[in-house]
């Protein structure tokens, strides 16, 4: 089965603002 | 067909066919008649003027219409005749019909550097000791192990009045010299220019008294310069360029006036004169279409076995290394696509969340993935693991 891709959406970044990718 | 190349392709050896390199070509004289004008010459007056043109007409000329210097009451009588080839010819022979008398002694110089400096082929003398401070040639030719300047005797008078000077590059150099494989003999033979220095006339009882000179006038016609273009093996013809000036039609990778360096893509071996054997063309670099400059590294030429020390330069298309055969940091090669496809390499596309780095293999593409992620950008969770909501553990065990 393929899985499916990471959810961007889904991602807390709260206490990690600065790993956040900008889109 | 090129004549520096095989049927099959291959390149090989060429030279320019020999021609009289001094014809239609200006000569530059240090002394002519006619100014003022005297009854015998007049350069104002085509039917009694005598220009140094009349020495280098197409199709010769004839005792009738030569060159003539004024005529001369004191001494030193030299009289300078200069002829610039426009570029470097490798000589045959160096030839010179002279329409009175011939003189005495004459020398006969080259230059190989457009007339800064000069260099002696050869003398023509009664006297070689008096008038160059040299012994006679000796029928053998020169002792030497290489060529040089012999003393020859002075042009006999014909019975006509005239007379001719001929000079072979032969006569000046040792036999069983080659070409081919003696810079010795290549430099003796090449010449930019030639000059005939006529230094003394001939007198009635050959006398060496210059104090009993009588007036004398220098007369000749026919200058001929035998020789062949200098295109070191990679030309087979010589051309005009857009500025008037005479080059090497180049092959074989090469390019200059004489073709004496390689073209700036063609440095994956060191320039070379072709010889008979062998043309030593110059190579290309290979990069694989990505790159369009490359320079030569003899370090790596010497580690190749002398095969190959080219080194591209500023890669294209994302690829690197010394041929652009493989893909900077940050892309891998695509495998469906050729080397030298300008999208042989692909970006990594590395997911911003799921991978550990930016850089994948640069041959599979396969980024590093953090634990529990899986995929080629490390997009996907692994079986077993599922997506938490912790970007820095976006996958986790599933309970």
């Amino acid at each position: 089965d393929v899985m499916p891709t990471l959810d961007m959406a889904l991602f807390d970044w709260t206490d990690y603002e600065d790993l956040k990718p900008e889109v | 067909t090129d004549p520096c190349y095989e049927e099959g392709g291959a390149p090989r050896g060429c030279i320019p066919g020999l021609v009289n390199a001094a014809l239609g070509r200006e000569v530059l004289v240090s002394n002519t008649c006619g100014r003022p004008a005297t009854w015998a010459c007049d350069s104002s007056d085509l039917m009694r003027a005598h220009p140094p043109a009349l020495l280098t007409l197409a199709g010769g000329s004839t005792s009738s219409v030569c060159w003539r210097s004024e005529v001369l009451h004191r001494v030193p009588l030299n009289v300078t005749l200069t002829v610039p080839l426009g570029k470097a010819f490798e000589l045959v022979f160096v030839s010179l019909r002279f329409c009175s008398a011939p003189p005495a002694s004459v020398a006969l110089l080259k230059s190989q550097d457009h007339g800064h400096s000069w260099t002696p082929l050869g003398f023509f003398s009664s006297h070689c000791s008096l008038d160059y401070g040299r012994p006679p040639a000796s029928s053998d030719g020169p002792a030497g192990p290489g060529p040089e300047a012999l003393c020859f005797p002075a042009p006999q008078a014909h019975s006509d009045g005239g007379g001719l000077m001929a000079f072979s590059v032969q006569d000046g150099s040792p036999p069983g010299l080659d070409l081919d494989s003696s810079p010795v003999l290549q430099d003796w033979l090449t010449a930019t220019d030639i000059r005939i220095l006529l230094t003394r006339p001939s007198m009635p009882g050959d006398t060496k008294d210059l104090d009993a000179i009588v007036p004398y006038s220098y007369s000749a016609t026919e200058l001929q310069v035998g020789g062949r273009c200098k295109c070191n093996g990679h030309a087979s013809r010589c051309l005009l360029d857009t500025q008037g000036h005479l080059i090497c039609d180049c092959r074989h990778g090469t390019e200059g006036p004489d073709c004496g360096r390689c073209k700036p893509f063609y440095c994956d071996r060191p320039w070379q004169r072709a010889t008979a054997r062998e043309a030593h063309a110059c190579l290309a670099c290979s990069c694989n279409g990505h790159a369009r400059r490359c320079r030569f590294n003899m370090e790596l030429y010497r580690l190749s076995g002398r095969r190959s020390g080219g080194v591209c330069l500023n890669c294209r298309h994302n690829t690197a290394g010394r041929h652009c055969h493989y893909c900077r940091e940050g892309f891998y090669r695509d495998p469906d696509r050729a080397l030298n496809d300008r999208r042989a390499c692909r970006a990594c596309d590395c997911h911003p969340v799921g991978a550990a780095g930016k850089t994948c293999n640069q041959t599979t593409g396969q980024c590093p993935c953090k634990d529990g992620v899986t995929g080629l950008t490390c997009n996907r969770c692994a079986p077993g693991f599922q997506q938490s909501r912790s970007p820095v553990a976006p996958c986790v065990k599933t309970p």
